[in-house]
């Protein structure tokens, strides 16, 4: 067995399936099978799993297709059936299955089709904390066999969940559950499932000594709110300590962050006195009626490029280049992008990308041309999520990706992002506390 | 009426290899030229992890094992395990 890193810091779990619609199958037997899965795990340790009815379930199940917003894209019918989301808060535990898989319920058998509960005893391994290993008759085994219902948990997989969450210390394994089609109820182990009051999604980052491996990104499950509901009052000075931010970017080796009309500017004594500044105060010309700008980043040949709705604009210092603003379309960029989310120069091959919503570009730097093979998935770009607010590449080398309030350091190596939670925003980059922060505009 | 067998999206053994954790994916975006001994490696370990013959070489039972039916979850998360060890 292979222990990812992470565990619950609690036994009594709970599940919630999400998916209202599905088409092909019963809804109470897909319950039924789920539950029968989850309680391969508890039989053999101190885990109990109740289903609640709540998206404040510590295990969320979807039924989705194709690209479904966690940058691991399902391929249709065959290949890849289901993932899960090693523990954590957010989308930690939760598990997906490809909704266009022939899925078979209630120990049904078929030549084309696949097993639910077969493969949801696997991605339950991984939403408790289990990753693949190689013993291939474990159930941990990275691909699915076939095997009976009521067949036992391989010792591979037995005792890697009794390191996690020890042995089950009483003889209350009753029967499994089945589902009654006529009541639609699935009855529940009164033995071992205990009183709870209250059902909250819990953090469970609980860090482990033996073999550490990475976890999948855990970005959160509440979609990107729009841009536009995001954007704060531009009229105010917005709190540093409070808000998402358009674009960050290092000029002229100083970070910059922008928020509307403004924008603060981060050198190596820290903060500097008289920020935030309006934009328009350090570079000239910009239209008039600008209420944010979209992205900025500094060009290798110096020049500093913003993007601001379906334009950008190259400056020179201070001073606009003449010829500018031009459509993103001259960039090659496709008519229907109203906006660019991000741009920066990537450290690791220092070639420039443009990011807006799930998809990406490389620009040619010669040419000023997007090359060819572009756009890309977003996804690959593992743990940052889509529909970002900004990017840039600091001083140590590492690129950032920030999305509202948060932001994650991304290992250009490995292509994912280095901790699977996000950091504050406030906290890392201005020191402001967790619970302060209104009202310091910047004055410090 | 029954749909038909979509083409796996990782039909290349590049994709797959990165997909699931044999191959860094940054080779995907930086288009660096891999060596062939980088891939003989990826391909040893993966067929170390399912349990077939170790050639290193795409062979039968290679692409058979990478047809079959799988979690998506990347089998190795860390380039660790393809590193020379110190003698």
């Amino acid at each position: 067995y292979n222990l990812q890193g992470q565990k619950w810091n609690h036994v009594n779990l709970t599940w919630s399936l999400r998916t209202r619609r599905l088409d092909k199958v019963d809804h109470g037997w897909v319950r039924s099978d789920l539950n029968r899965a989850f309680q391969v795990w508890s039989k053999h340790s101190k885990l109990t799993f109740r289903e609640v009815n709540s998206e404040s379930a510590d295990i969320l199940v979807f039924f989705e297709k194709g690209y479904h917003g966690d940058g691991y894209p399902f391929d249709g019918p065959g290949q890849v059936l289901a993932h899960a989301f090693f523990p954590g808060t957010g989308r930690g535990g939760d598990a997906h299955f490809d909704e266009e898989e022939e899925w078979l319920v209630a120990d049904k058998t078929s030549k084309d089709g696949t097993s639910l509960f077969r493969v949801a005893v696997h991605e339950f391994g991984h939403s408790l904390g289990l990753s693949h290993s190689s013993v291939p008759n474990a159930l941990m085994f990275p691909w699915y066999q076939d095997m009976q219902s009521d067949f036992e948990l391989p010792n591979d997989d037995r005792i890697g969940i009794q390191v996690l969450y020890g042995v089950k210390d009483e003889k209350s394994w009753g029967n499994i559950p089945v589902y009654n089609p006529q009541t639609s109820i699935i009855p529940v182990l009164s033995t071992t499932v205990p009183t709870i009051t209250a059902v909250t999604r819990s953090t469970a980052i609980t860090s482990y000594t033996t073999p550490v491996t990475p976890s999948k990104p855990t970005t959160s499950r509440t979609m990107p709110p729009r841009r536009a509901e995001v954007a704060v009052v531009v009229d105010e000075k917005p709190d540093f300590c409070n808000t998402s931010f358009d674009a960050v970017s290092i000029i002229r080796k100083e970070t910059f962050f922008f928020k509307g009309k403004y924008t603060w500017r981060l050198g190596p004594k820290g903060l500097y006195a008289g920020y935030p500044a309006q934009i328009s105060r350090l570079w000239y010309n910009l239209p008039s009626n600008m209420t944010q700008v979209d992205a900025v980043y500094e060009r290798q040949d110096g020049k500093i490029v913003f993007f601001i709705g379906r334009k950008y604009y190259v400056f020179d210092g201070n001073n606009p280049l003449p010829g500018y603003p031009k459509p993103l379309t001259a960039l090659g960029l496709p008519d229907e992008l109203d906006h660019v989310d991000a741009a920066i120069v990537w450290g690791h091959n220092s070639k420039t990308y443009i990011f807006s919503g799930t998809m990406y570009w490389r620009c040619d730097d010669e040419t000023e041309q997007m090359e060819l093979d572009y756009p890309r998935d977003m996804s690959i770009w593992r743990g940052a999520g889509y529909n970002i607010d900004a990017a840039f590449q600091w001083h140590d080398g590492a690129t950032y990706f920030f999305k509202n309030r948060d932001f994650w350091k991304f290992n250009d190596l490995r292509m994912r992002v280095e901790q699977e939670e996000p950091r504050s925003i406030g906290e890392f980059w201005f020191n402001c506390t967790a619970t302060g922060g209104s009202g310091r505009n910047g004055d410090r | 009426r029954r749909r038909t067998r979509s083409t796996p999206i990782f039909d290349d053994v590049h994709g797959y290899l990165m997909k699931f954790g044999y191959l860094p994916e940054s080779d995907l975006e930086t288009g660096n030229l891999m060596d062939g001994n980088q891939l003989h490696e990826a391909l040893r370990t993966l067929q170390t992890f399912g349990n077939i013959p170790v050639t290193g070489k795409m062979d039968a039972a290679t692409k058979q094992l990478m047809k079959k039916p799988r979690c998506g979850v990347p089998d190795i998360s860390q380039p660790t395990g393809q590193r020379r060890t110190k003698r």
